[in-house]
């Protein structure tokens, strides 16, 4: 039977207020690497970190979590994968 | 038939209807669904595609994009209509969408699809796409993790680019999977359908699930549920329900695609620069739409994303597609929960999107939650009544005209997959929120999950809505313990004005996006005195919203209000007066044989209740009702109830009635419906005893009405010759004056009665009279004449009188 537990990822979907410098100063602080608005979605970004587990079961925490104390940060979300299947 | 060379791509279709088109493609002539309406193929409804086409419509300036697995933009089929602009690989995070190819060529979808949709014509390779003139595009995102991020990154890829984003995937079809977009993806198709071709709205088409082995229900897939895409349904060639199909009530049209083993599938581009013709399931019938809506939007560009769906439910037809819950909703529309509202229309599509007016702004309305707590006992139903009022008090808000439905539900229950949910419309259009799925043994119920309808189309939103959820526990529950509904909601989507209405006004087509403006106009006069207490839109009662008592349909779908249903026709359980049979006058139903009355110069016939010209053997007209009645038991032909003209074989009449013919000797009981044997006296009879007797047995003569062996005193042996010679010998009776005789008159008298003698065979009074008496004369020849001198009293009065003879 496919896993039917959470497996979160390294990526993570933020919605800064500010701007796309903005959001890479923040990325940078707290090891994230932006990679850029997700797709037509104002004022959401991609971040990426590659020093937390590229798969777990388990939400990622560690220094890095601290970036939803920011106050531009209006929220923040680990992606999580989802099981797709073609039609 | 003959070859016409394809038109060129600046240009529309050079031909004219009565041609037909031939491309040099090598799979052309396979492509079952587009010649449909050859004399070759036996096809039964048509896509009309080929309608579309020469109408000059092929897709051209329309961009569409695949989201799946990748698409080999350098296939010979797909290389001529590749959009760079409209592709990107998000798995790759890079601008080509080329799939990774393997051993197995797993990532083949992608290019499968796309090659549906467009690929190119007459160009000798493979297929012909759909819209062959339109611009394509592909986003790898299914070959890798796919998040929330993932899948909202493909849905808003240049949305000012892409037309069409088609998709034919989704959560597990395993039946047992609630699962639907995540807030990036959801915020995605809400910024697409806003903002979208320059603000007229992203088309999403989806893919309906694939789970129909699974016993899945497509209201647990939160991609086909939403209002924002549409959700395609498949159907074989011979329309019978796919193996794989999912039914479900959000479901909005329906193409063809594969079927059985032995059904054809469909014909489009592979992987390798290679060419297939085994494309199957739902995921054949997404591009197929997606083709079909963008031949559409050559049509009209300035179709948004809501007006597309109004005409793909104005155009849909049931045609062959076999399914046993079509229904008529109240607008008129047919619906079912395998094909939505049918097989979609090319040509139709785009002959209404050539004259199309935008449909009013959406209205929202959230009615109020229902948070009544109650308890779901395993085999009972659990009813909810909610009162919408469509939010009449707020005109920003104020839905009366339905388009989508969507219901909130959170349920606590032991075993999800036992439960299924129906709503029904103040129409009485009936929904499957959700059906029983045998394999979902999930302990998580439903948390405010939405459940969306499209039966409801077009249908008025105020009344009373029913929800209804039933707990039917499988034998694989081992708790009984109960369900609860905490909470429900209703979320109608709509107009306040009729959005086909001539009342609206017409706005010039424009380029730019339309302001956000409504178009609501309000009658605020008196209604027609058949309108019911939700008002009307104008003064006449084809004006109400909702009628008081009946209404009355007609061709060109519009209605009015009736007290009564006119002549010919009767009122069904939804108000409606619908039509009788044609020699119907009144009616209990459509049928020729539920007439209640007929149209004059027909007879209604008893028993059947068909009308019928003339009264057929065994039935006989009465006048008085104009019926056709039945005539009497072993009756051919009567004239009335009791006159029987004609007996049915083995009868005879008898009178007026018909009786069992008996043999001679016997007669026919009545009672015992049998032939009795008749009295030894009798050699017919028409019954019992001697007194019955019609003619005599041997030895036995007639006397009066009865047979007897010997004369009776008074009666003397008559002979008589008939015409051919036969002695018939009877008794009749002696002269009065005789007590007994020997023959006729007074002068064969035997024997005398008391106070006369006999005289040479004449009987005499035997009185000596007295003194004359006083009556002697007129008196006592009156006596004599009226043979009274046998009474003792007259024959002392006129002793003398008597006494002489004669």
């Amino acid at each position: 039977a496919p896993c039917k537990a959470r497996i979160y990822t390294n990526h993570w979907a933020v919605r800064i207020n500010g701007g796309p410098e903005f959001a890479d100063r923040i990325a940078d602080k707290y090891g994230y690497k932006n990679m850029g608005q997700i797709g037509d979605l104002k004022d959401h970004y991609h971040f990426f970190h590659s020093r937390t587990i590229k798969r777990s079961t388990l939400s990622s925490r560690g220094g890095h979590s601290f970036i939803s104390m920011e106050p531009k940060v209006e929220w923040i979300q680990q992606q999580v994968v989802k099981r797709r299947t073609k039609r | 038939d003959y070859k016409v060379a394809p038109p060129p791509l600046s240009s529309p279709a050079q031909t004219s209807p009565a041609q037909s088109i031939f491309f040099n493609d090598a799979k052309w002539s396979s492509m079952w669904y587009i010649h449909c309406n050859d004399d070759i193929h036996n096809c039964q409804s048509d896509m009309n595609i080929v309608g579309a086409w020469k109408r000059g419509y092929t897709g051209k300036d329309v961009v569409i994009t695949i989201l799946d697995d990748g698409i080999e933009r350098n296939h010979p089929d797909l290389i001529q209509n590749y959009d760079n602009q409209a592709s990107y690989d998000v798995n790759g995070n890079d601008m080509d969408p080329m799939p990774r190819y393997d051993a197995s060529n797993e990532n083949k979808h992608g290019t499968r699809c796309a090659g549906e949709v467009a690929a190119s014509a007459n160009n000798s390779h493979c297929t012909v796409g759909i819209a062959y003139n339109a611009r394509i595009g592909g986003v790898r995102m299914l070959d890798g993790d796919v998040t929330d991020m993932v899948e909202a990154k493909s849905l808003s890829l240049q949305p000012q680019h892409i037309d069409i984003y088609s998709a034919s995937w989704g959560p597990d079809d395993d039946g047992k999977t609630v699962d639907g977009p995540a807030s990036l993806a959801r915020q995605a198709f809400e910024n697409g359908i806003r903002m979208g071709r320059k603000g007229r709205g992203s088309i999403f088409v989806w893919a309906s699930g694939n789970g129909g082995r699974s016993r899945d229900h497509c209201s647990c897939d939160g991609y086909t549920n939403s209002i924002y895409t549409i959700s395609i349904s498949s159907t074989a060639e011979s329309g019978r329900k796919p193996w794989y199909l999912e039914e479900c009530s959000s479901t909005l049209t329906t193409t063809y695609s594969s079927g059985e083993n032995y059904d054809r599938k469909i014909i489009t581009t592979d992987l390798r620069q290679r060419c297939t013709d085994s494309h199957t399931g739902t995921s054949a019938s997404a591009p197929m739409a997606a083709g079909i809506i963008a031949l559409a939007l050559e049509a009209n560009p300035l179709l948004s994303w809501r007006d597309v769906q109004h005409i793909i439910v104005k155009t849909s037809r049931a045609g062959h597609l076999n399914a046993p819950d079509w229904k008529t909703n109240a607008a008129g529309y047919n619906v079912s929960h395998l094909y939505g509202f049918g097989l979609m229309d090319a040509e139709a599509m785009v002959k209404e999107a050539e004259q199309w007016k935008q449909v009013p702004a959406q209205h929202i309305c959230v009615e109020s939650a229902d948070r009544q707590i109650r308890t779901i006992r395993p085999e009972h139903v659990v009813r909810s009544v909610y009162k919408a009022t469509g939010c009449i008090d707020n005109s920003n808000h104020h839905v009366i005209y339905l388009e989508h439905v969507v219901v909130r539900i959170t349920i606590t229950h032991p075993r999800r997959g036992d439960l299924s949910i129906n709503l029904t419309s103040p129409s009485g259009t009936k929904s499957q929120l959700l059906g029983n799925r045998l394999f979902d043994h999930s302990m998580e119920g439903f948390k405010n999950w939405e459940f969306m309808t499209t039966h409801c189309w077009g249908e008025k939103a105020a009344g009373d809505w029913i929800l209804e959820i039933h707990d039917s526990p499988s034998q694989l529950r081992s708790q009984k313990i109960p369900g609860k509904l905490k909470e429900w909601s209703l979320v109608l989507y709509g107009t306040s004005v009729h959005p086909y209405s001539s009342l609206r006004s017409d706005k010039p087509r424009s380029a730019e996006p339309p302001a956000d403006e409504e178009f609501t106009e309000e009658y605020n006069g008196l209604c027609n005195s058949e309108c019911n207490e939700n008002g009307c839109e104008g003064p006449g009662p084809h004006q109400c919203i909702n009628c008081l008592h009946y209404f009355l349909k007609f061709k060109n779908n519009t209605r009015t209000c009736v007290s009564e249903c006119p002549s010919g026709f009767f009122r069904d359980d939804r108000k409606r007066c619908k039509k009788c049979s044609s020699l119907c006058e009144t009616c209990v139903g459509s049928r020729s044989d539920q007439c209640s009355t007929c149209r004059p110069g027909f007879h209604l016939n008893e028993g059947s209740n068909i009308c019928v010209a003339s009264c057929v053997d065994g039935f006989y007209l009465d006048h008085d009702s104009n019926m056709c009645r039945r005539c009497n038991e072993n009756c051919k032909k009567c004239t009335t109830s009791n006159i029987c003209t004609e007996c049915k074989p083995g009868m005879s009449l008898q009178g007026n009635k018909c009786q069992m013919t008996c043999d001679p000797g016997t007669y026919y009981n009545g009672h015992r419906r049998t032939c009795e044997l008749c009295h030894r006296a009798c050699a017919t009879c028409a019954g019992t005893g001697m007194e019955a007797c019609n003619k005599c047995a041997e030895s036995y003569f007639l006397e009066e009405w009865r047979c007897v062996s010997t004369c009776s005193v008074g009666y003397y042996m008559a002979e008589q010759t008939s015409d051919n010679g036969d002695v018939n010998k009877s008794c009749r009776k002696c002269d009065h004056s005789c007590y007994s005789c020997t023959g006729p008159g007074e002068t064969n008298c035997s024997t005398c009665v008391n106070g006369y003698n006999l005289e040479a065979g004449v009987c005499v009074v035997s009185t000596i009279c007295k003194d004359e008496s006083w009556a002697e004369g007129s008196f006592c020849v009156l006596v004599k004449k009226n043979n009274l001198c046998q009474r003792k009293v007259l024959q002392q009065l006129c002793c003398r009188t008597c006494s002489l003879k004669g």
